[in-house]
Formats: structure tokens, sequence, C-alpha cells
């Protein structure tokens, strides 16, 4: 499971 | 903000409100997703539906369109929900006995992560056949099992 942050960071890297 | 969390049919993730792609049609929209367990998905959300679709596409068009075929043959299982109902009653009562494999969730319209997170949660991550009874007990907790048991019954000849 991963945390809430680390989970945001992903998902800013993702944006285009 | 930006970040949503978000649990619905078994999958708990945060959605990007500031990463978003419409369809050409402008009917779907979807938001760039990661769920707790760090499995990338579009979550596509269609017109007139207020529950998303989790899609595992990397490109947004493929998953506009898997979300599209999925409520398709959605609509047309509810519209026998009746004759599923029935099938799984007659599961329940050992009237009907017929194994359910991990195939006909796949054929099914359910999402594959949703059926995999849901495997999970109730421990049976990795399982290939349950049979008919237990799982048309489990279709009184999760109902959406009414598809998994349907394209099981077509399978097995039970409906046509």
């Amino acid at each position: 499971v991963i945390t809430k942050l680390a989970a945001y960071e992903l998902l800013a890297q993702e944006r285009p | 903000g930006d970040f949503i969390p978000l649990r619905s049919d078994w999958i708990s993730l945060f959605y990007d409100t500031g990463h978003k792609v419409t369809s050409d049609d402008g009917s779907q929209y979807a938001f760039r997703a990661i769920t707790t367990r760090g499995e990338y998905l579009w979550l596509v959300f269609s017109a007139g539906k207020t529950r998303g679709y989790h899609a595992e596409t990397t490109c947004p068009h493929s998953a506009f369109a898997e979300a599209r075929e999925a409520l398709t043959y959605r609509r047309a299982v509810k519209s026998r929900w009746d004759d599923v109902r029935a099938v799984a009653r007659a599961l329940r009562r050992g009237k009907l006995r017929f194994d359910v494999l991990i195939e006909d969730a796949m054929e099914s319209p359910l999402c594959a992560m949703g059926t995999r997170h849901f495997l999970r949660s109730f421990g049976l991550s990795g399982i290939k056949r349950i049979s008919g009874f237990k799982l048309a007990w489990m279709m009184l907790i999760e109902p959406q099992l009414g598809f998994v048991i349907y394209q099981a019954a077509l399978r097995e000849g039970v409906l046509s």
C-alpha cells in the first residue's frame, strides 16, 4: 500500500 | 485540492482533477488515477452514470472505448436481471450446480481491476474457480457478482 503523499507525487509525474 | 481520494467498487484510489481528458464526442471524461496499491488507471465517467469505470489502459481513448463497451454489455445483462437472480437463487438452494471460473469474471462487463481488488478483500487472490453455490451467496453482499454468474450460466448453457 502506498501513502497518500507518494500517490500524489506519482500522479503529479503523470501530468502532461 | 487537485487530488481526490475515492473508494468505490472495492478499489481505493486517488485521482487528479488537474489531469482530465474529455472524449471526442464529449459524452465521457477521464481522470488519471492511482490505486493505494500503486496501480495506474483512468477513472472514466460517462454521461448518465454517477460511478466511474476503472480502465487500466495507458491511452485515455482506449479507456473511453472500454468503458463504453462495458456499459453497453452491462445494460444488456441488466435487462435479463430477473433471470440472473433466478439462477443465483437456484444455485443457493442447490437446485443448480456449476463452478464459476475466473474466465467468467474476465468475460463479464466488470472491470478487471475491481475483480482483482474484490477477490483480494475476500482473501481469494489468484483463485481460478469457485462453486456457484458460494458465489451466489456472495452475490447477496456484492450484487455485481450477478454479472459473473450470468457469464458462467451462459457457458454452462443454463441461460442462452
